[in-house]
């Protein structure tokens, strides 16, 4: 028997809303822990790892692990119902093959259910090394967001270079080139809005624009990103989801051949 | 030209 209850819907509806573009099926897991889920993107050049713990929800039963294969496109399409401040509880009977989502206005004058078939899904669990990273980036969400999709008008890949001056983030297509240099910034009013590099160690490494425009589209999760870069490694995109653990978006480099 | 890398040879399988 499995039974979550997420006071603040509103988180899962935006989880599925981040991910859904990149990938089609996953397993969500589950435990004593929380609720997770670890997937890779169809070409197998990106990976997100999602964990919901479950101290975050109101009430938590999961009475075995379980993993529970789904659509992410048709459970996106299932959360858009609920509204905003609505209540949202996960069930899913033992060796049932659907899951039920229960959405409860705040005021309890309406309740609906939705019942989602479940979905064999043989995917690969990767296990993720413990790396050193070089330079570790934390910014506004908003502020990365909006670097990503101006370069992505420009050209398709972005180098991210940190230095201890700052990071910029470059990039060149047909009609010209752009650079965006930011520089640490913790003078501010608020401390979701500063910029901050911690151990700026040089590190120079070409992405993709299409997979990290992609990964904004979590930036209504999290005020900040944190962004670590390594020689090398894939970056990890983090966007924290608040109180209850995280949402990271891990991508493989480009190397020049 | 840059070679897109997988994700898959940086992260152990299993």
């Amino acid at each position: 028997m499995l039974e979550l209850r997420l006071v603040q819907g509103s988180l899962l509806k935006k989880v599925l809303e981040s991910i859904k573009d990149l990938v089609n099926d996953a397993n969500f897991d589950c435990s004593a822990t929380g609720f997770s889920l670890q997937a890779m993107d169809s070409s197998h050049v990106a990976l997100v790892a999602l964990l919901l713990r479950s101290e975050g929800f109101e009430h938590y039963r999961c009475d075995r692990n379980i993993s529970m294969g789904m659509n992410l496109g048709n459970m996106a399409k299932m959360l858009k119902c609920a509204g905003n401040d609505d209540i949202i509880t996960l069930k899913a009977d033992d060796g049932s093959d659907t899951v039920t989502f229960m959405f409860e206005s705040p005021t309890q004058d309406k309740i609906a259910d939705f019942e989602m078939r479940l979905m064999d899904i043989d995917s690969e669990h990767l296990g993720i090394p413990e790396a050193e990273y070089h330079a570790i980036l934390i910014m506004p969400s908003a502020e990365f967001a909006r670097i990503c999709k101006d370069l992505s008008s420009i050209g398709d890949t972005v180098v991210i270079s940190v230095t201890k001056e700052g990071v910029k983030f470059s990039t060149r297509g047909d009609i010209g080139t752009a650079n965006v240099v930011c520089r640490q910034n913790t003078t501010v009013d608020k401390p979701e809005e500063a910029t901050v590099i911690e151990m700026p160690e040089p590190v120079s490494l070409t992405f993709a624009l299409r997979y990290l425009n992609s990964f904004t589209k979590a930036t209504p999760l999290s005020n900040t990103v944190t962004i670590s870069l390594s020689s090398e490694i894939p970056v990890v995109v983090e966007y924290k989801i608040a109180e209850m653990g995280y949402i990271r978006f891990y991508l493989a480099p480009k190397i020049e051949e | 030209p840059c070679l897109q890398r997988k994700i898959a040879e940086y992260f152990i399988s299993g």
